[in-house]
């Protein structure tokens, strides 16, 4: 079972085109392993993006350094997924 | 025990579960409700519908599916409440009454079964079928790349190892062929409804061109109408536009296929999220989201039976 302990979900507000355009550049580095929720698309619209808590502080620095702005979703993920799990298991239960 | 339902619908079920409530929805609704099986997954899985019919022969018919991309649990999910609403709806709301004296509506709640049982027993974030890609190590096409509208275009990968890999071919998957296969054989889908999440949109053609569709003002007016109906409920406010307007382009889509195909009323839904967890949206928020899809799926369902073509 893939777990995800560590890994973060950003939420991105892009300004503008040139914004989109480095995080679809972002998206082409296969080795950050990122995960998309929300590819980026319009300004107007947020990017989700899972990071893997390898690539957690390259990818905040890279960010920063284009004063891209950012908010974290989730601050780790497999919290949320235990607790998924322990919902699931709890009705199982009843 | 199989007549009176256990089944909890604010928590998130197994497949297995799943195929049981739809057994459990047949037998109580018996005089309305029947389960169709429309074909196998890559492992073998079976492709379960749901038909909703009060006889009749070949009549118009509305298909609504949820769970191609198998981590977005709460479409299942919804699709499951949805299913048990309609059926308990029929004979007491005059709406759902008259539409199904006039219509069929089929209903796939899980799209992409082995998808759906990899998010439960290996890796909640898969997204993608599980069919394996001769040369190379990396599994499975995202099912709403697969479609043949514009396959292989923008919007989508060639590297089997992507999110979005749009297959080998389009059509390639064989949950993507089965729908295809069952709604040309039936050959009188007036509407084609799609559950995907999250983010809040309700979309239609075109994804892999930024031309509007020829009814376009149609769909546009009727997909405001129906968020607004979402909207009424809790607030959920919900964008309306074409996919690529709304988002990107994005080829291969199953609503970009079925308008092309005939079928005007082509829609895909975005369903909600609290903002905070993505599709990963806790399992108290299943009911809400459900109730208030269904909703924005009755405007659409409506205007389709008060507008035959």
């Amino acid at each position: 079972l893939e777990t995800f302990v560590g890994h973060q979900v950003l939420r991105i507000k892009t300004r503008n085109e040139e914004q989109l355009k480095q995080l679809r550049f972002l998206e082409t580095l296969e080795h950050l392993q990122l995960d998309f929720w929300l590819n980026p698309s319009a300004p107007a619209l947020p990017v989700d993006v899972r990071i893997p808590a390898s690539s957690l502080q390259a990818v905040k620095v890279f960010l920063e350094s284009q004063a891209i702005e950012y908010s974290i979703l989730i601050e780790d993920l497999q919290v949320v997924l235990d607790r998924e799990q322990q919902d699931m298991v709890a009705s199982q239960q009843v | 025990e199989r007549s009176r339902s256990t089944f909890n619908y604010g928590t998130y079920h197994s497949l297995d579960a799943i195929y049981q409530e739809l057994d459990n929805l047949a037998a109580e609704y018996s005089d309305i409700v029947s389960k169709l099986q429309i074909g196998e997954s890559y492992e073998g899985r079976p492709l379960y519908v749901l038909r909703f019919s009060t006889g009749g022969e070949n009549r118009p018919a509305i298909w609504l599916d949820a769970g191609i991309h198998s981590r977005e649990w709460v479409t299942q999910a919804s699709a499951v409440w949805i299913a048990r609403q309609i059926a308990s709806d029929y004979g007491s709301d005059p709406s759902v009454t008259s539409l199904l004296n006039k219509m069929d509506i089929f209903l796939l709640p899980v799209s992409n079964p082995d998808g759906y049982v990899y998010t439960h027993t290996m890796n909640r974030m898969w997204r993608k079928t599980r069919s394996k890609n001769p040369g190379s190590l990396c599994v499975g096409v995202d099912p709403n790349r697969n479609w043949d509208a514009g396959f292989g275009g923008p919007g989508a990968s060639s590297s089997p190892c992507s999110d979005s890999y749009h297959g080998p071919s389009a059509n390639s998957e064989v949950e993507v062929k089965s729908v295809v296969d069952f709604i040309k054989n039936h050959g009188n889908v007036l509407a084609f409804l799609t559950l995907h999440s999250y983010s809040q949109l309700l979309m239609y053609p075109y994804g892999y061109k930024c031309t509007p569709p020829a009814d376009d003002a149609e769909l546009n007016a009727l997909g405001n109408a129906a968020a607004s109906a979402i909207q009424s409920l809790y607030g959920t406010t919900y964008q309306v536009g074409s996919i690529c307007s709304t988002i990107y382009q994005a080829s291969g889509g199953s609503i970009d296929w079925s308008y092309d195909y005939g079928i005007k009323y082509s829609f895909a839904f975005e369903l909600r999220d609290t903002g905070r967890y993505g599709f990963l949206l806790p399992a108290a928020q299943i009911i809400p989201t459900a109730k208030e899809t269904w909703l924005g799926l009755k405007k659409i369902m409506e205007h389709v039976r008060d507008n035959l073509y």
